[in-house]
Parts: structure tokens; sequence; C-alpha cells
């Protein structure tokens, strides 16, 4: 008999396990409450059969996200790998949750678990999407806002996986800003 | 060294079932 080669049958080991969460909008429930673990997973195959089992972002009902953190870590600022940190936001018009939010965001998983933005993947935390009647987000979570230069890799090279055009400017903004905002608007600590 | 994979490999995954 032909021995199999590994290649056939192992499945390829990914960087990091990942977690993926799921919030459901529930008002009689506290937020934790409303934020489940669905499933974890550190291999491309394992990745697929979850991402290819649950519903699209689009599908989704008003007030529900999707977050995809490395294992170990709440998708939640006050965690102590996120406090310190930030997120590059994009926020999507009304048009673009059919258009455009459910391939963004598979494009941002593969950009996590493929480790895409060279050594500055050390610094992803997560990513979230968030459904909104006023417009979807989506957001990649980094651990330390003072970290310039691995930030701006991670913006720059994720504007131009998404091919975003030049004018459609990222924003990126510290926990802590966000968290204490005063008014309607964060402001961004940097830019692509 | 670290497992770094791109889009296009990933990608060949997606519908292949693990005949495990």
């Amino acid at each position: 008999p032909v021995a199999a080669s590994p290649e056939q049958y192992i499945k390829h080991p990914l960087q990091n396990r990942w977690a993926l969460w799921y919030f459901k909008n529930d008002k009689s429930k506290s937020w934790t409450e409303n934020l489940r673990l669905i499933s974890k997973f550190d291999t491309v195959e394992d990745f697929w059969a979850l991402y290819n089992h649950i519903q699209q972002p689009s599908k989704l009902g008003f007030g529900c996200d999707y977050c995809l953190f490395k294992d170990g870590i709440k998708p939640m600022w006050e965690d102590d790998r996120n406090k310190l940190g930030g997120r590059w936001l994009m926020t999507l018009s009304k048009q673009q949750r059919h258009n455009d939010l459910d391939r963004y965001w598979m494009e941002t998983l593969l950009c996590l678990i493929g480790e895409s933005f060279d050594e500055a993947s050390e610094d992803v935390c997560g990513a979230v999407v968030n459904v909104r009647p006023k417009g979807d987000k989506i957001s990649i979570w980094t651990g330390n806002c003072q970290n310039k230069d691995a930030i701006m890799t991670i913006g720059q090279q994720y504007k131009e996986r998404l091919n975003l055009p030049i004018k459609n400017i990222l924003g990126y903004q510290s926990h802590d800003d966000t968290s204490s905002k005063s008014g309607s608007t964060t402001k961004n600590m940097y830019s692509v | 060294e670290k497992k770094r994979y791109d889009r296009e490999f990933l990608l060949r995954f997606q519908f292949i079932s693990v005949s495990m």
C-alpha cells in the first residue's frame, strides 16, 4: 500500500489558537451574559469547518457582533491584553452591508489566522464586526496603542488587503479614549 | 519559524472536507 504523505492527512496548524465569540443584544440580560463563546480552533481546516457552519454577518440581527480573539483574550476593553491597546476602526455605509460587509469580514479573519501583518501580527489581539442599523463596523484590535510602527503596519496592510480607496481613511483609537469619550466621536491616534 | 498563510493558500481549503 502506498503510504499517504502527511500533507494529505495532517491538518495545517495555525500560529495561534483562536476563539470565535457571538454577542446577541438581549436587553433583558447583562452585557457579559449576552457574550457567548462559539468555538475555538487552531488549524486551517477547523477554521473553515466553523466559518462554513455559521451565519454571515449580513444575516445577523441589529445589535449582534462576532468577535475573533486569540485564545485567552476576552473580546472586551477590560481584558488585560486589550486595556492598553486600541483598534483600527472601519465604519461601513448602509449600502455596504450587501456588497462589502461579508467579504471584508472574511478577509479580516484570513488576515488574522494567516498572520498577514508580518512581525506586527504579534500585536494583534482580535477583530470585531458590529452589525448596527446606522452602519456596520469592523475593527482590528491591537494590544498596545503606543506601538506606532506595528499599528501603522497593520493599518496600511489591512487597507491594501481590502483595496480600500485611498480617500477612505481608517482611524485608530485607543480603547481608553473610546471608553471615556464625552462627545459622540473619539479622536484618532493614527490614521491611514 | 512563524506559520503564516496567504489568502490563496487558505482559500484552497475552504471546501476540502478533511477525510480523517
